[in-house]
């Protein structure tokens, strides 16, 4: 039998110039397939291993570690563009083991995994003693925070009534008492100053989201609602792109189930068209 | 350090992890 060398990689230094871009080709792919949270953008790389491929090309073994931004995954405006979440605002971190293809220069994406974590409390601490933790998605305050709030911003609105996509981010504030939130919605085919039964309304078939933030303070009793919301350019209606590769995101807070399927986010535009802020 | 004669200087391996863009978590 003819000798067959065993197949061997070939090792490059983490921060060589191939293996960052890479290792930016695996973050706009999990970026572009992410269906919840926030857009990830790569911190470092930890791991890699460049396989043969037969009959041509090269296999890219990665692992690397990402941090949330504070660009939700509906927002348009470029990774680059967005800011990494501080460590007092309690750091969101990603790990990620991909696989890419290269061939004729270009990367293609073949696998993805990752698992997003928190910061430890014991980490936002050391850097602010006192700054709020992230609180569970599913926590009575901060659904009644997030439905007062976004009730507050319909009752402003001249325009679409909105509904809620999902809750994406929440704290617990101890002084004042307040609850600070953080959600995604989008428009729907009702006129916000005359929904009488939400639950009739539907979402426009050319998505239009939107991403708010708002604090309810609780204040001798009374509550107050300081919403903000950001509406994006509406998202042309295009066939879903089949799955190339397999993506899993999983994050260790408290899962919220949408009130409302949201669609993984068009084929991202190349600028930022953000309308907005409304309210 | 001194290699002795016969002996084969380690090669150096690339390094990995890389650096860290923003703060470790």
């Amino acid at each position: 039998a003819a000798h067959v060398p065993e197949m061997t990689y070939r090792q490059l230094s983490c921060d060589d110039l191939e293996t960052q871009q890479a290792a930016q080709v695996a973050v706009d792919y999990i970026n572009s397939h992410l269906l919840h949270g926030y857009k990830h953008t790569l911190n470092q790389i930890d791991q890699v291993k460049v396989w043969p491929r037969r009959p041509f090309g090269e296999v890219f073994e990665l692992e690397i570690d990402t941090l949330e931004t504070t660009c939700h995954v509906l927002d348009p405006t470029p990774v680059a563009n967005c800011t990494v979440r501080q460590l007092a605002e309690h750091a969101v971190e990603g790990d990620c083991d991909v696989r890419l293809l290269r061939q004729d220069g270009q990367f293609s994406v073949t696998f993805a995994k990752c698992d997003s974590s928190p910061d430890s409390a014991e980490d936002v601490r050391k850097v602010c003693p006192d700054c709020p933790l992230l609180a569970p998605l599913n926590d009575s305050r901060v659904v009644h925070a997030v439905e007062a709030a976004l009730a507050a911003f319909n009752a402003q609105n001249n325009g679409s009534y909105f509904q809620l996509v999902e809750i994406s981010r929440a704290q617990l504030v101890p002084l004042p008492v307040s609850t600070r939130v953080e959600f995604a919605v989008a428009a729907t085919d009702c006129v916000a100053i005359q929904v009488t039964d939400a639950a009739k309304c539907n979402m426009l078939p050319e998505k239009q989201y939107g991403f708010c933030k708002a604090t309810v303070t609780e204040n001798l009793g009374q509550e107050e609602v300081a919403v903000t919301c950001t509406v994006f350019q509406r998202q042309p209606v295009v066939p879903q792109p089949q799955p190339d590769g397999l993506v899993s995101i999983a994050s260790t807070s408290a899962p919220v189930d949408p009130p409302a399927s949201a669609s993984p986010p068009a084929s991202p535009p190349a600028a930022p068209m953000v309308v907005g802020p409304m309210v | 350090p001194v290699a002795k004669p016969g002996m084969v200087a380690a090669a150096v391996l690339p390094s990995c992890p890389g650096r860290i863009r923003y703060f470790k978590v």
